[in-house]
C-alpha cells in the first residue's frame, strides 16, 4: 500500500487544518528551512501511526497540541485567547488491493488519545493489529528514522540489533 | 521463536552485503565495500548479539568504531534496508539521513532510493540537500507563515519538470 | 571560588544575547533572536546549575527541547562563542558544525567567523557546504591516496582568487 | 597566537609524515570526502595539546598510530611488515609576542605519551602550564566541537553548564 494524503489540525507547529496530498508519489521530498516543521510532519505521521509522544520530542500528549503562545506582557487578543485544546492527524493509506483506509487519532481536551479506523471509533489494539495486516510494524520501527538518529544505527551493541532482528521477525 | 529468529537472520545476513555493495559502488570501485552480520553465540542466537561489520570499498579495517561520521551513515543505511527487507513496511520516513554525507555518498543514496521506490516501498525523506531532494517524484515544501504563526505547506510535482 | 564564577558568570550571560542576535538576525528579522542565562539557585551559583534559553527570531517558545535541529545548533554556537570571549582560547577547532544548517544559516555562521577571525581568534573549519569552507583564507583539502594507503593534504590560499 | 603549522607522522589514517602549513590564515577550512581523514587531522591537533585518547575514538594510545593492517590472506610484501610502531604530531604555535613554540606529543613504542617544547623534552605537567599561559584550557575543551557533538551544547544539563563555566572561570 502507498499513503495518498496527510491531514493534520492543530498538531504541534501546524494551526488548524493542513493538507498534504501525496498523490501516487513513491519518492516525495520535504523540503525548507530550519524551524519550519519539517520534523513535525515526521511526528505527525509517526503520531498517527501509534507511536508514543516521549519518542515525538514531547513528555506529554498535550505537547503536541498547537500553542500559539502569548508571550508575557503580549495583550491577548479575543480571537487568540482560545488556545486550541485539541488535535488530530489522519492518513489516507491507500491498501495493495485498492482499498482506502483512513487512519485518524486524536489528542482529546482531557489530553487521551482517540482512534479512528474509516471514522469508527476503535480501541488502539485493534488499531495496532489493522497497521500489523500492512506490515506496518511500530513497536519496531524500522522504517522510521528520526533527526540525528541515523549513525547509531551502524554502531548499536550486539544485543540492541539482536532485539530488533526479533522484533521484526 | 528459534526457528523465527533463524529465518529472520538467515534472510538479513544474506541480503546485507549485497545492500551495501549497491550502496558504495562507483567508477573507481566497482565492487563496492563489504558487509556482514555475525552472531556471537553459535547455539542460542536470540540470546547472544548479533555483530555487524561493515567496511567501506579500499579500507581494511572490520572495526565499526574506526569509520568516520558519513561512512557509519551509510553502513547504517545498508542495515536499515537490509532489515526492511525481510517483512517490507510499505513506506519509510527519513530525517536528513544525508547530514554527514558529502556530495558522492548523497548522490549514491538518491540512485538507490531512486531505484527502490515503487508500489511495494514508498519513500518520505527530509532533506535540506539539493543532491537528494531534486530526485523526489513529488517536493513538499514547507515553510513558516510568520503572520498566523503556523507552518505551511506546499506541493509540487517534479515528474512534469525536465531532470534537472 | 565564588568570586571567580560570578565574574565568569556575569560576563557571559552579559554576552551571549548580542552573540545569539548576531548570529540571527537577517533581512527579514533585524533583531534576531533572544538568548538568556539564568542562574538555578540565587545565593550558591557554583552549586545550582545555570539554564540556558534561547527563542529564535517570531517565536514564542523559551523550551529549549523544542527547537528544531538547525535551530539547536544556532543556539549552541551562540553558548560556545560567548563562553569563549570570557578567556579566549587563541584557536577554535570545529568538526562539521554546518550539518544541520540550512543554506542562510550556514552563511550567517560564515559571516560571524570572517567577522571574528583574526589575530584574536583563528578558526579552523571542517566543512562539507560550499556556503562555509568558501570563505575561508586557506583551503586544506585532504583526499586518500589509494596506492599508498594513506591520507593525503593539500593547500590552497584562497586569498589569491577573487571571491566566490 | 597563532597555529602555524601542523606535522602528523604515522598518526591514524596518515602514513610517514605529512605537514600542512596554515601561513597567518586566521580562517583554514578543511575539505574531503567522507572517509578522507578530516576528523583524523583534528583529533591530531586534539592529541598534541594532550586530549586522552578517549575523546579520539579509541580505546588505547596505540589505536592512534598508523596501521596499514594487512587482511586476512593477503600475503605480507617485505615493506608492509613494518607495521609503525611510533607516532607523532607536532604543531608550531607563534605566540602574540612573536616567540614561535613547537609543541611535539609522541606515542613510543611501549605505549606511553612522551612531550617536547622546541624539542626539549619536558613532563606533561609543564607542558600543559605552558599551554595554560597562553589560554589553552584542555580541561574546559570549549575551543574544540568534535563531530556531531554541536546541537548537545545547547541541551546540556544546568549541572554540566555550570561546571563547564566554572572550569573557564
Ligand atoms: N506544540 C507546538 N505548538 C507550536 N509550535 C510548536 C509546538 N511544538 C514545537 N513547535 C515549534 O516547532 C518548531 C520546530 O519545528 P521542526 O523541528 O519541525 O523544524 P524543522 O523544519 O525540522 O527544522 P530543522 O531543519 O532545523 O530540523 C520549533 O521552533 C517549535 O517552536
Ligand atoms: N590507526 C589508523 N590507521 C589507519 N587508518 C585509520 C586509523 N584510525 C582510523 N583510520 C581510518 O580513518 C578513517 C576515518 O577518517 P576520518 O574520520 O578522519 O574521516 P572524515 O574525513 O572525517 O570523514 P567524514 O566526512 O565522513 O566525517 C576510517 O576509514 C579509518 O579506517
Ligand atoms: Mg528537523
Ligand atoms: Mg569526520
Amino acid at each position: 500500500g502507498t499513503l495518498k494524503a496527510i491531514e493534520l489540525c492543530n498538531f504541534k507547529s501546524y494551526r488548524d487544518t493542513h493538507r498534504v496530498d501525496l498523490g501516487d508519489s513513491s519518492f516525495s521530498a520535504i523540503i525548507g528551512p530550519n524551524g519550519s516543521g519539517k520534523s513535525n510532519m515526521m511526528d505527525a505521521i509517526s503520531f498517527v501511526l501509534g507511536v508514543r509522544s516521549s519518542q515525538l520530542r514531547s513528555t506529554q500528549l498535550k505537547d503536541l497540541i498547537y500553542r500559539g503562545r502569548i508571550m508575557r506582557g503580549e495583550e491577548v487578543s479575543s480571537t487568540q485567547s482560545q488556545e486550541a485544546t485539541s488535535a488530530y492527524v489522519l492518513v489516507e493509506y491507500e491498501k495493495s488491493n485498492g482499498d482506502l483506509l483512513k487512519l485518524k487519532r486524536t489528542i482529546t481536551p482531557s489530553g487521551t488519545s482517540e482512534y479512528r479506523i474509516n471514522n469508527k471509533v476503535t480501541s488502539s489494539g485493534e488499531y495496532n493489529a489493522t497497521m500489523k495486516k500492512e506490515n506496518i510494524l511500530v513497536k519496531a520501527r524500522n522504517f522510521l528514522v528520526f533527526q540525528g538518529d541515523v549513525e547509531q544505527i551502524a554502531s548499536q551493541s550486539p544485543q540492541d540489533l539482536s532485539k530488533l532482528i526479533e522484533i521484526t521477525s | 521463536r528459534c526457528d523465527k529468529f533463524n529465518a529472520a537472520f538467515e534472510h538479513i545476513s544474506g541480503v546485507i552485503d549485497a545492500t551495501y555493495k549497491e550502496l558504495t559502488r562507483s567508477d573507481a570501485f566497482p565492487l563496492g565495500g563489504s558487509a556482514t552480520l555475525t552472531v556471537e553465540d553459535e547455539h542460542e542466537p536470540y540470546l547472544e548479539g548479533i555483530k555487524y561489520h561493515a567496511m567501506p570499498p579500499m579500507k581494511r579495517f572490520r572495526e565499526m568504531e574506526l569509520l568516520s561520521g558519513g561512512e557509519k551513515t551509510m553502513a547504517a543505511l545498508a542495515l536499515l534496508f537490509s532489515i526492511h527487507s525481510f517483512h517490507p513496511s510499505p513506506f519509510f520516513v527519513l530525517d536528513e539521513i544525508d547530514a554527514a554525507l558529502d556530495n558522492a555518498n548523497v548522490q549514491r543514496v538518491a540512485n538507490y532510493i531512486r531505484k527502490h521506490a515503487g508500489s511495494k516501498c514508498q519513500f518520505i525523506v527530509i532533506s535540506l540537500k539539493r543532491g537528494l531532494y531534486t530526485h523526489g517524484e513529488c517536493l513538499v515544501g514547507i515553510y513558516r507563515d510568520q503572520e498566523v504563526n503556523s507552518s505551511k505547506i506546499l506541493t509540487m510535482d517534479l515528474r512534469s519538470y525536465p531532470d534537472t
